[in-house]
């Protein structure tokens, strides 16, 4: 039985796909057989991670509407425990389609049935918004980390998330738990940085990962190359700190 | 007649809501009647404004939905020429409520008639989606402006939205116009950022705006005291490469 965890926070560029690729890239460095699942039409973990989006085959589209077995999408990575499924802009189209469609919130779920077994760890990175794709993710998930950005509207952003998590609790997926809440962009150097930790800290308590991710211009030079930090720059402080949080999501089995 | 320019980019967390506010609050400050249009659900560029989103009394939401007067909805901000029409989370609805509408993506685009005239400029926050919303501002709008962040999946993002905008000129709004690309949050001390204005400016040649909005830690303290830049530090360097974004817009009417 993988563990399924979302990444989601509908407050743009926050470091979910980051946070989504490096931490993918971790567990599989730690030989959890890892798939990664591009849900967002940017296709920006596909890119992160080598591929040209507009030349794969198929996508995670095809999968939720053309009813195309996911197991026949799974491109393989320069890491031997990781698998991904890509995305593109066909996928733009998918939550308009979605909306005639029965069941059309667990669509994934019930795709995700079918590589349960091979997989460790399955995290689905989401788009910036709490669409039906978001809300596909949030039903097929056992659970949702959320990347926090240390800043102003970034705080502004978490009740509304929250809320929609007790939504998807109440109504389609009452075994979602959040696994995690994780800082990233982390200046040390900037006040509002150390504003914004503490305030979340003290809010939310145990349910804030340890780990910080700091600001590291590696980690955005890192998706340029079409590799995850631990193949980039290794000794990088951007690469420490996602294995440290790998090292959390390992010992925690599933979050509270 | 008003300029109606949208400020557009799916990509998340390029600095949209901050270019809103900025640029409107640097007209206003040059005394043109401007109007600032949160479309966004988070509402932050509300927030950043210094309003409590969730205590407004009509947001943009009871105009698109259920045909509360615009005029009605419009609050004073300490800028003498800026107005705003405030969003909150109820807009989240609105997306699927809207899509069984008549004409649903010119919504916008006929509210906006009955203040024409009492503006000479009306600034549209958006979503980092390409859904109906930000389709609704696509087709009230005479002119878009993309921010594009200095990082690499920013570059990947233009494409797409390039693609979404001919749709759009193709189909709902033909006068529709591209103003300008603007750089932000620059920082010179990195490569990743002087290869990415290289590679914009190459290739979008004159549509670029000469100002560049550099990364500035003033900007993002400004929102959490509810203020624009040019109140919040007006000797920043992140107010006065917004004075310079103004005045680059009132001097060419409207784009090319
Ligand atoms: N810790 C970090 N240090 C420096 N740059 C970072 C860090 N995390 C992410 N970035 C950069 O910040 C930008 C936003 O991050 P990312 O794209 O991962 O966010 P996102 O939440 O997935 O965005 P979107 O909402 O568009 O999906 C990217 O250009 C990325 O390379
Ligand atoms: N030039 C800048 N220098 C430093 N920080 C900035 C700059 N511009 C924006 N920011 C900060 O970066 C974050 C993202 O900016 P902003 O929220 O304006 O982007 P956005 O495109 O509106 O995001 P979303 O996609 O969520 O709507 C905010 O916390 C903001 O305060
Ligand atoms: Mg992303
Ligand atoms: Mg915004």
């Amino acid at each position: 039985m993988a563990e399924i965890i979302a990444i989601c926070n509908q407050k743009g560029g926050v470091g979910k796909t980051t946070t989504s690729i490096n931490l993918s890239a971790a567990l599989a460095a730690a030989e959890k057989r890892t798939l990664l699942i591009d849900l967002d039409s940017q296709g920006n973990a596909t890119t992160g991670l080598g591929f040209d989006k507009h030349k794969v085959e198929y996508s995670i589209y095809n999968a939720l509407i053309d009813g195309v077995d996911i197991t026949s999408i799974l491109l393989s990575t320069d890491l031997k425990y990781l698998k991904v499924v890509p995305s593109n802009t066909s996928l733009v189209g998918a939550e308009v389609e979605l909306v005639g469609v029965v069941s059309r919130e667990t669509r994934l779920k019930h795709l995700l049935q079918a590589v349960d077994d091979e997989f460790d760890y399955i995290i689905i990175d989401t788009p910036p918004s709490l669409g039906l794709l978001t809300l596909n993710a949030l039903s097929a998930a056992n659970s949702v980390i959320v990347p926090v950005q240390c800043e102003y509207y970034a705080l502004e952003g978490i009740a509304d998330l929250q809320r929609t998590i007790s939504l998807v609790q109440d109504r389609i997926n009452p075994e979602l738990k959040i696994f995690g809440i994780v800082l990233t962009m982390f200046d040390s150097r900037n006040n509002l940085s150390h504003q914004v930790l503490t305030e979340v800290k003290t809010h939310f308590k145990e349910v804030v990962f340890h780990s910080v991710i700091p600001r590291n211009v590696r980690l955005s030079e890192a998706p340029s190359y079409g590799k995850p930090i631990l193949l980039y720059d290794v000794n990088s402080k951007g690469a420490v700190s996602y294995f440290e949080l790998a090292k959390e999501v390992l010992m925690s089995e599933g979050g509270s």
